[in-house]
């Protein structure tokens, strides 16, 4: 799976999300990329996300929707996507990794899996990583 | 607002050989998505192509370099959003086209839906001028293999891959 989210001059926000889906999948198998709220979700007046993982547990708890609601509550994207990540482990033992953007800019990449490659460009820096 | 793009080249365990190749994706990706930012486009725009940089470098699983089904068939899945308007676009179970994102795009931008599947997403391609690629173009060697390994009467691909995210 690839994804990007990103905020412009204007402040207006986005996602994107690509995937294959899971090596050997049934035929038909759909996971969670192309459900909006899953595989990504973007609001303005919050921010966007972008997720990857095991589409099945991302899909039970939604994690797209739900990383932007702990920021709707005032958290920042780390500690949102910190959250959201360790309830889809807790609740259906379920593991992946979300890059998150909020709607002044701030931004983050986590995983709960052995690693996930990034990388991110603020302020004309560039910057990416694999492993924790 | 000073933009920022962000892109992942999906969660999982990375082999050690294949490490430099995902990190390069990723940079080429989030620099591609950045240049379109910093000369005044949009947000949309910018994943838009910072995604079909990764849906056409064959490290990632998207586009070509996609794993394969139990059949060995490409079938991909693709969501774009605009935080805008809520306006949002997907394909699911598309087959036979280089780059899925672009076809979520046209489904958010030329229909009244969310969401096309399978044939129904093939046909609109069709109707929407997207070129048809064989399906044989998005398979590397990499996935083939990968496919051939989960047959094995031992083996639980889907299980197995849980725990990888």
């Amino acid at each position: 799976t690839v994804g990007a989210v990103a905020i412009d001059s204007d402040g207006s926000v986005a996602c994107a999300t690509s995937t294959g889906g899971l090596t050997n999948k049934m035929v038909g198998r759909v996971g969670d990329t192309a459900c909006i709220g899953s595989g990504g979700y973007a609001d303005n007046l919050v921010g966007a996300t972008s997720t990857t993982g095991h589409g099945e547990s991302i899909m039970k708890v939604v994690l797209a929707r739900l990383v932007l609601h702990h920021m709707e509550q005032g958290m920042t994207p780390e500690e949102a996507a910190d959250t959201a990540l360790s309830y889809m482990k807790e609740r259906v033992n379920g593991l992946g990794g979300v890059i998150v953007i909020n709607n002044s800019g701030g931004w983050t990449a986590k995983f709960s899996t052995k690693q996930m490659s990034w990388a991110a460009v603020a302020d004309d820096q560039l910057q990416c990583g694999i492993y924790h | 607002m000073k933009p920022v793009i962000v892109v992942h080249g999906g969660a999982g365990t990375i082999l050690k050989d294949r490490e430099e190749g995902y990190r390069t994706g990723v940079k080429r990706a989030a620099l591609k998505g950045y240049s379109i930012l910093k000369n005044g486009g949009s947000a949309l725009d910018a994943v838009e192509e910072a995604v079909i940089v990764m849906e056409d470098d064959p490290h990632f699983n998207a586009g070509y370099g996609s794993v394969l089904n139990e059949k060995g068939d490409v079938e991909m899945d693709a969501i774009i959003m605009d935080g805008k308007n809520l306006a949002s676009g997907a394909v699911s179970a598309v087959r036979c086209i280089a780059n899925p994102i672009k076809l979520a795009r046209l489904v958010m931008e030329k229909t009244d839906h969310m969401l096309l599947t399978d044939q129904g997403a093939s046909i609109f391609a069709k109707a929407q001028g997207v070129p048809e690629v064989s399906g044989e173009m998005l398979v590397t060697d990499r996935s083939r293999e990968r496919w051939k390994a989960n047959l094995k009467p031992d083996s639980n691909p889907v299980v197995s891959q849980i725990g990888l995210g």
